[in-house]
């Protein structure tokens, strides 16, 4: 593996990681789209239904694999359980969630049937998956934008999983350069999730790294 | 090959 895969993957499991430490520490939901968790809930089940096959690539890659389905479903889990546990945060949380997700699920379905390696069940699957997750971001964006101040840890989430997409596109150019194999599908969402979080990317930079580097003595 | 760097791939 190349160091921007690792990277890559690293600020993916990072980016989990601060949020279940953050819904965790705080005991608070506040900021988190719903939508957006289960939307990645939904890219995780349909890209990996290769687990099924067993034909079983690296154990680091099922490992992986594993985590994401169950970190996933875990913080949807942890969403709906403050339903009853933090009731006017849960409720609060669904008044400022109003990203019209079909939109996506329609547009990522379409493009899924239309642009795939080959029209069989687990191809269409992976293919949804992919455009599915380059904008399952949106209604977090969506909500961020409308309530406009955001915690940090949440903040931090986004960008570390902003990253991930973003690390991987350098990978593919390692990887065509050296192994001489390219998913153009895969390529072309990847790039399209690196712009979807561009304006984010940009206010982070902008609120969090020139504030904490004015900070410095 | 393509096929390959799908589910090698996270």
């Amino acid at each position: 593996m190349n160091p921007f895969r690792i990277l890559g993957d690293l600020s993916h499991l990072a980016s989990i990681l601060v949020l279940i430490f953050n819904i965790k520490s705080t005991n608070t939901i506040e900021g988190i789209s719903i939508k957006t968790q289960v939307l990645y809930v939904l890219v995780f089940l349909t890209r990996y239904l290769d687990l099924f096959s067993f034909r079983l690539v690296s154990f680091y890659n099922t490992i992986m694999k594993l985590f994401f389905i169950s970190s996933s479903i875990y913080v949807v889990v942890l969403l709906q359980r403050s339903k009853t546990t933090q009731a006017v945060a849960y409720k609060t949380m669904l008044l400022t969630d109003t990203f019209k997700v079909q939109y996506i699920l329609l547009g990522t379905l379409i493009a899924a049937f239309v642009i795939n390696h080959k029209f069989t069940f687990v191809e269409i699957a992976w293919s949804f998956s992919v455009w599915l997750e380059s904008v399952a971001i949106l209604p977090q964006l969506f909500m961020l934008s409308k309530s406009g101040k955001s915690k940090s840890l949440t903040v931090h989430y986004i960008f570390a999983l902003g990253l991930y997409r973003t690390l991987y596109i350098p990978n593919w150019i390692w990887r065509y350069h050296t192994e001489g194999v390219i998913d153009k599908i895969a390529l072309a969402a990847g790039i399209i999730q690196t712009l979807v979080y561009s304006d984010f990317f940009y206010l982070y930079y902008k609120k969090v790294i020139k504030r904490s580097a004015l900070n410095l003595p | 090959l393509a096929h390959n760097l799908k589910h090698d791939e996270l």
